[in-house]
């Protein structure tokens, strides 16, 4: 299961 | 954050303003695909609905306001106070072939069942193939001015910068996103083509023309 993309990319 | 996601926002905010001032100085939006200013407004959107939600950093909202309402102004500039310029017959590339694909993957391949995580989802793979009108007028044109080009260039290369991103973050805190990281070598892809004209021509003082 890869890491959750925490969304703090634009 | 590091100096390739830092380089890369930048150069997505350089593209918004290149295109805006383009547009207002030269009061016209010729060469430029409303289509694809229509999807990146819907990519901008869907995926920065979390700007009232989930609090980042000042940086993180203030770059989310200034691309949203920078997206609003070109769509207003484009099909209101400039709408005599603009370029309906070349600009026909139907957006619906791009927009129910992303939608039916964004369903399909996620990595959370979830309305926002959906809606990201959506706004990435959307955002991939979101240039495709504006490269398709080119075509269809033949050329771009090169203000337009630089545009293209700066727009080109925020995704390619978020490409060393993810190879920095993948080594430094061993964090990936395959969705994000498969749609933005989709993306930065369909820019080698331009990439390589814009290198070899504008850069020479030449106007981008296409091989006819």
């Amino acid at each position: 299961q890869q890491t959750k993309t925490d969304k703090d990319e634009l | 954050m590091n100096i390739f996601r830092l380089a890369g926002d930048l150069s997505h905010l350089l593209a918004i303003i290149i295109l805006l001032l383009k547009i207002w100085k030269t009061r016209s939006c010729a060469g430029i695909s409303g289509k694809s200013q229509v999807l990146f407004a819907i990519v901008y959107l869907t995926r920065y609905l979390d700007l009232f939600t989930t609090y980042i950093s000042l940086y993180n909202s203030i770059m989310k306001i200034v691309f949203i309402a920078a997206s609003g102004a070109t769509l207003y500039l484009m099909y209101v106070k400039f709408k005599a310029t603009y370029d309906h017959n070349h600009d026909s590339f139907r957006i619906e072939f791009l927009l129910i694909p992303c939608v039916i993957l964004a369903l399909i391949i996620n990595h959370d069942f979830t309305v926002m995580e959906i809606l990201w989802t959506f706004s990435i793979y959307l955002e991939s193939v979101a240039i495709l009108p504006q490269l398709f007028l080119v075509s269809k044109t033949g050329e771009a001015e090169s203000i337009t080009s630089h545009y293209l260039f700066a727009l080109g290369s925020y995704r390619a910068l978020y490409l060393l991103n993810w190879i920095y973050r993948y080594m430094a805190e061993s964090h990936y996103d395959l969705i994000a990281i498969f749609a933005g070598v989709v993306q930065t892809i369909l820019y080698c083509d331009f990439f390589y004209l814009y290198i070899t021509k504008v850069l020479k003082g030449k106007k981008l023309q296409l091989p006819a």
